[in-house]
């Protein structure tokens, strides 16, 4: 979900 | 991955490490806000609690791992070395950073993206940092003059931010859904609060002359 692609940064 | 993030990692690198440098090289950490330090070394705690349950990619683990390691160790540097803690300026460095914490965490606890511990902390860390640098600044207006050291340390963690807002305008308008208001918000916040400080890097630079922000 779209959550998780803001997670990829530091 | 996009160039403005990639420059954004590599600025934030090389703030740590400038910092680290200047601590174990000339053991002194004038100038340098313990409390800033700590309030680093929790937002990177708060903020990689799935290292090793999220696995984006080796990049992103090493990073993850060397923010956590140079964050805490400054903090040891400063709080345990024999020498370096002797040249902590404590009672300059006065910011009541706990009045930074509970604010950033009932406010996470309010906004957030998914109502879960992770994500709270996630976005706790977020709002966070956005102040965490607070406690550095004031240190710095109080001792006016500043070491170029320290002043780099300030300067490559705005630039880092900088890139960053960059990186989000690149993300928004090639990545269909990468929509983030929490994250931008706070990164936005976290960008402008340097500004002033930047202003008078620039001047001290253009004119050459020692950098001194206004009391």
């Amino acid at each position: 979900d779209d959550v998780d692609d803001a997670k990829d940064e530091l | 991955m996009n160039i403005f993030r990639l420059a954004g990692d590599m600025t934030h690198l090389a703030s740590v490490l400038v910092l680290l440098l200047k601590i174990h090289t000339i053991k002194s950490c004038a100038g340098v806000s313990l409390k800033t330090q700590e309030l680093y070394a929790l937002v990177f705690a708060c903020r990689y609690l799935d290292i090793f349950t999220n696995f984006v990619s080796l990049y992103n683990t090493v990073m993850k791992l060397i923010f956590l390691g140079s964050s805490f160790s400054i903090v040891w540097y400063m709080r345990y070395h024999k020498v370096v803690r002797r040249s902590y300026d404590k009672d300059q460095d006065t910011f009541r950073h706990y009045f930074l914490v509970l604010p950033c965490l009932v406010l996470a606890l309010l906004i957030n993206e998914k109502f879960t511990f992770k994500e709270v902390m996630w976005t706790f860390s977020l709002y966070l940092e956005a102040v965490a640098i607070l406690p550095q600044l004031v240190l710095l207006q109080r001792t006016r003059n500043i070491d170029n050291l320290t002043g780099q340390y300030v300067f490559l963690l705005g630039a880092y931010r900088g890139l960053y807002i960059l990186n989000w305008i690149y993300r928004y308008f090639t990545e269909p859904h990468f929509v983030h208001w929490i994250t931008w918000i706070s990164g936005l916040v976290q960008t402008l609060l340097y500004a002033d400080f930047f202003y008078y890097y620039y001047q001290s630079w253009k004119n050459n002359q020692k950098l001194h922000l206004p009391a």
